[in-house]
């Protein structure tokens, strides 16, 4: 998960890890991560983590943060269908810059 | 070209829908009207029409089926309470293939601006019982986010129309509606074959059950030997090969079991005892005893976490990539936690994810090589585990070939 602050206090931290947490299990959830991390969303590299928030953030037509800042994590939380966005394979590669 | 098609269709425009329970939010009256008023958004700009059925039956129920839910609801996409998740719809195809399930923990409403508008939420997952994936584009209706109540007289956005006339064609001047069909789903000759053969395969007498018979009930290992249940037999392959080619009864090795078949079977890390799985059931053994004071019945899967209607686990196998367990029944399955002895919370999960294995499972085992193998009638499927999903799409090859020297 990303590198926290440990100078942070402790609840602090443990809020920014359940926040990674909750954010990877709703990009799973919703077709932005592939391969075995969509049994183990935990495991996943921090790259891995970052090219599935770029994919949710061109989706939602957001600012390509690569980060779960706050406007990212507003969207996450709105109401919406259960199924996947799943794009064309091709779309995954070529987020705008 | 913002919509984006599924990849499935239906091979036909005159569709048929049931609903199977209503919610008690509104008057089951207007929920039928708004119903009606969301199908129509599509057969206006199609050649579709929508004919309601009111009964069902297994072998002939209608394309869409409508249900009102709450979280599990006996699929791999359990409702998450209210908010967040507010419906979900699957693609054409067969069994739950155009089914759309409502979360009924979600306040739906009709003509007011509180609450969850129901017309606006069922139009989108009839898009997706259609063949329609979500959109990217603000304001389409297939734009995965609930964009609130629409005015009165709805018009589907022009994104909208252009996926769904690439897939039903246009309602032109002349009537007669230009459809692109995609290539028959219907199962191979090898699926008929297999079928066929399956039905045979259950008639055979049990009294006798040779190798090379072509269905297995389960497979596992356990101490590195391989276990091939079938009715009230087992093989037993060890690393040289099979151990000898008669079957043995199953009741001569695991002392006092009661069933006379196996539905699953896996040889837990901890302990290094047994789970046998045979209908809503389960037993454990230490080696070939039952577990001191285990009940000679067995006792409930409800006891690890299971649902409560859940009829039986197909498969239970220890996954090679990350050694964690998972118990698969039709096509949902759950991560089993062997400390807790329970299945692990936001589970069950769609089968789908582990792309390409074939539902209902016959079962699934990690062998000596280290992989996991998927197994369907005669077939087995090995499965590439960085890349989720099965080596090649058509079954990796025959069981009895492999591992019974047939």
């Amino acid at each position: 998960s990303q590198p926290v602050d440990s100078a942070q206090p402790r609840t602090q931290r443990s809020a920014g890890t359940n926040i990674q947490k909750k954010g990877m299990k709703y990009l799973m959830e919703f077709g932005y991560v592939n391969g075995p991390s969509l049994e183990m969303e935990n495991l996943m590299s921090e790259e891995a983590q970052v090219k599935a928030i770029r994919r949710f953030q061109a989706f939602a037509n957001l600012p390509l943060t690569g980060r779960l800042d706050h406007r990212t994590i507003e969207w996450m939380e709105k109401p919406r269908c259960g199924n996947k966005d799943t794009l064309p394979e091709d779309t995954w590669g070529n987020e705008r810059k | 070209k913002r919509y984006v098609i599924s990849g499935s269709q239906w091979e036909k425009t005159n569709l048929t829908f049931r609903f199977l329970n209503y919610s008690p939010d509104v008057k089951f009256t207007k929920i039928r009207t708004v119903i009606y008023e969301a199908f129509r958004v599509w057969s206006q700009v199609t050649h579709l029409t929508f004919t309601e059925i009111m009964f069902g039956s297994a072998k002939k129920d209608a394309d869409i089926r409508i249900m009102f839910a709450q979280k599990f609801h006996h699929d791999g996409y359990p409702f998450d309470g209210p908010g967040n998740i507010l419906a979900h719809a699957f693609f054409p195809g067969e069994n739950k293939g155009g089914d759309a399930h409502f979360d009924d923990d979600e306040n739906w409403t009709v003509d007011s601006d509180e609450g969850v508008n129901l017309f606006m939420v069922a139009a989108h997952e009839f898009g997706h019982a259609l063949g329609l994936s979500h959109s990217k584009t603000p304001g389409s209706l297939m734009y995965p986010w609930y964009a609130g109540k629409q005015s009165k007289y709805y018009t589907l956005p022009k994104d909208d129309v252009e996926g769904i006339q690439k897939l039903y064609g246009v309602k032109n001047s002349n009537n007669t509606p230009v459809i692109v069909l995609v290539p028959n789903h219907e199962g191979s000759k090898e699926d008929k074959d297999e079928k066929k053969e399956e039905e045979e395969d259950e008639n055979k007498d049990e009294g006798f059950v040779d190798n090379c018979t072509h269905k297995f009930d389960a497979i596992t290992r356990i101490r590195g030997d391989v276990y091939i249940f079938k009715g009230k037999y087992f093989w037993r392959w060890e690393s040289g090969g099979m151990k000898d080619s008669s079957p043995i009864l199953i009741t001569q090795f695991w002392y006092n079991y009661p069933e006379d078949s196996v539905d699953a079977v896996f040889e837990r890390k901890k302990g290094s005892k047994i789970m046998f799985f045979k209908g809503n059931k389960y037993w454990l053994y230490d080696a070939n005893h039952m577990e001191k004071a285990w009940p000679i019945e067995g006792r409930p899967l409800t006891e690890l976490g299971l649902p409560a209607d859940l009829k039986k686990i197909d498969a239970a196998f220890t996954w090679s990539y990350n050694k964690r367990t998972y118990l698969v029944s039709d096509d949902m399955y759950w991560k089993f936690d062997e400390n807790e002895n329970y299945v692990v919370y936001d589970y069950p999960r769609d089968m789908k994810i582990w792309q390409g294995v074939p539902t209902p499972l016959d079962a699934a085992f990690q062998f000596n090589d280290g992989k996991t193998y998927f197994i369907k009638g005669k077939h087995y499927w090995e499965f590439l585990d960085s890349q989720m999903r099965v080596k090649t799409k058509l079954p990796t090859g025959n069981i009895s070939e492999r591992w019974m020297q047939c």
